[in-house]
């Protein structure tokens, strides 16, 4: 299972 | 990063340049949803509080303290410089139909159940739909500058730019971010109908105008 996103994106 | 998250950050750049250049070309911010743009500080704020304790890279710093500085100095144009230009009586869209179901969303669909989290998720939501008091009042007054409308295609177009970016980053680092995608196809899907008349008829050299 994937971790949760990092908010890297604007 | 990949060439659609670059071209998609660069077009909501030239968005807010192509905005501020209308407003003071034309002095005016006829056209332009106050409340719309109030949406959009309160989206910058709410994500970008990150910008006080995580770290992404300096072109993800300096991006976001321009998203924040660039959409306060629109609403002071709008407020305070350009003020008798801006007619309250066709921007009437009631934002509290936005703001609300995006606070209870953000509160139950969300990775983690944390402040800044659900801030972040709430900013994601608020910003699917913030265009639409600007919508609205293009649909209530039937036209638009075409220099407003270049503004809303750039707008439109670094959200579209976005989806591809996600697939790319789904096969190249298996990252799938669910909130972000569907807000995304959402925000999209809203500027269809104005890309269509924006295709047809303002990049064919025709005044935006809707069908009475």
């Amino acid at each position: 299972h994937r971790p949760p996103p990092k908010h890297d994106e604007l | 990063m990949n060439l659609f998250r670059l071209l998609g950050d660069l077009s909501h750049l030239a968005s807010i340049f192509i905005l501020i250049h209308k407003i003071q070309t034309t002095r005016s911010c006829r056209g332009i949803s106050f409340q719309t743009q109030a949406l959009y500080v309160t989206v910058f704020v709410a994500r970008y509080i990150d910008l006080f304790f995580r770290w992404i890279s300096l072109y993800n710093f300096f991006m976001k303290i321009f998203f924040i500085a660039s959409s306060v100095y629109i609403l002071y144009l709008m407020k305070y410089r350009y003020r008798p230009t801006h007619d309250p009586s066709i921007d009437t869209f009631k934002v509290e139909y936005l703001v609300g179901p995006a606070v209870v969303l953000s509160l139950i669909f969300n990775y983690k159940f944390e402040f800044t989290e659900i801030l972040w998720t709430f900013s994601i939501y608020l910003e699917a739909v913030a265009i639409l008091p600007q919508l609205f009042m293009l649909q209530r007054t039937g036209e638009a500058e075409t220099i407003t409308t270049h503004y809303l295609a750039a707008l439109g177009a670094y959200r579209a730019l976005y989806i591809p970016n996600w697939i790319y980053r789904y096969f190249t680092e298996d990252v799938v971010d669910p909130i972000a995608i569907v807000a995304g196809l959402v925000q999209t899907g809203l500027y269809l109908d104005f890309f269509y008349v924006y295709f047809t008829k303002v990049l064919q050299g025709q005044k935006f105008e809707l069908p009475a």
